[in-house]
């Protein structure tokens, strides 16, 4: 359902060129599991950022469920983003003025979901964050901070789910409550991707893919080992 | 150098208490290297806060280098942060229009350090992030903001290193780099107090303490076992 064809992401600063991305290919399908893990600055972020519709690459095609990304509008792009793609983002990315509740309800809030409250109270429950509904994001630890974002990408009951280093502040427990998460997601169908830098997050997943300076260097189904 | 003597920390939300911090007492000596672990949400970034003299106990004494840290005035606390601690922040705190550099430079700018940008860059280079000099925070990789924050916890030579979750966004071998850096300052005398979820991470400390639902529940000195 993913089909990723010699990605290219270039960003310039004045006669400076950084290549972020730099010749990225590979497709995943229907309810695979994936890990990406790769050195910092390797060019993570940015791939999942295009995976997920927030951003174009320079230059190479983007093929999601069978259509060209590339021609898609940004208000196309946006209702692809909030239907079909839940993204976990490695910096959060919560509203600052509203609580954990609010923050989770709000992509269920543009599609007009009638039930949006109980729904949104329902994904909290599923990362044990019940009773930090009416916390505001600075009345929350660094880790409950995280589970928010987790909940708020799970809440419309995405098709592919996008985490970038969603178990990075963590313990290990929780981490582990969030795998068993994911992996419930994966049997009933969910294509996920998964960023991060612990092997074992990694091993969770049966397919990993490693990057280097914005290329894929190696892309492995652990299964056959 | 570091003396706590039952600690609380509560946090009134309405009609609702959160007990952040639940009674905690310890001491650190000079030159110590300490892990901190413990479940998301046990109260570990509020006891650094408070450590790091940027937030005040609800009750309970805490003396730093033999003086009471609770009779001093807010500009007094300013200048203990700024000559004798460096702090590394869970979400890096980094100024959003400022570049890497400059981030890195502030604190020495408070103490009219003469070759404040010859420092920061030097300490950029100990976190071999020497050509992201120029970047803003938004042009930077997860990992690459968190190397910015531990650079320019490090810039003004602290005597206390208290570093929140450091290399929760850095793949293993950044990660240890890191860790690395931070047993070099430990040889040279610097006290360090790392928060961390990472085994591999806690296991560089000769102490490690346990954090429960605000309280230490274990306190081990590893070289003993
Ligand atoms: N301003 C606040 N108001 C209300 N509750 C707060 C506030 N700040 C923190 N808390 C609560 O205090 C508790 C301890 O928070 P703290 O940030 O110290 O946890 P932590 O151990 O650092 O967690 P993590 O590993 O997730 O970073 C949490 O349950 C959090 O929800
Ligand atoms: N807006 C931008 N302008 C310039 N360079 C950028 C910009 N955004 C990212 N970069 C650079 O692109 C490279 C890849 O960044 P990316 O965020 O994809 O890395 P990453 O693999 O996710 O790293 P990490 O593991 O540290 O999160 C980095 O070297 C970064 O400095
Ligand atoms: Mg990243
Ligand atoms: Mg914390």
């Amino acid at each position: 359902c993913i089909e990723l064809h010699e990605l290219v992401k270039i960003y310039r600063m004045g006669d400076q060129e950084v290549h972020a991305l730099d010749g990225v290919s590979f497709s995943a399908i229907k309810g695979e599991m994936t890990a990406i893990i790769g050195a910092s600055g390797s060019g993570k972020s940015t791939l999942m950022n295009i995976i997920g519709c927030l951003d174009r690459p320079t230059s190479g095609r983007y093929m999601l469920d069978g259509e060209d990304v590339s021609v898609f509008s940004d208000n196309q792009l946006a209702r692809i983003r909030n239907k079909r793609i839940g993204f976990v983002f490695q910096n959060f990315n919560l509203l600052p003025r509203n609580t954990a509740l609010e923050n989770v309800e709000m992509p269920l809030l543009y599609s007009a979901s009638h039930n949006a409250r109980h729904r949104a109270m329902e994904a909290m429950e599923r990362v044990n964050l019940r009773d930090r509904a009416h916390h505001e994001p600075n009345q929350l630890s660094g880790g409950q901070r995280q589970r928010v974002a987790i909940a708020r990408a799970l809440v419309t009951n995405p098709t592919i789910v996008l985490a970038d280093e969603p178990t990075g502040n963590l313990d290990s427990r929780t981490g582990n409550e969030i795998m068993q998460l994911f992996h419930d997601l994966n049997e009933q169908g969910v294509t996920l991707i998964i960023v991060t830098h612990e092997p074992d997050i990694a091993a969770h997943c049966r397919r990993i893919i490693i990057m280097r300076d914005g290329q894929i260097i190696d892309d492995k189904d652990t299964s056959d080992a």
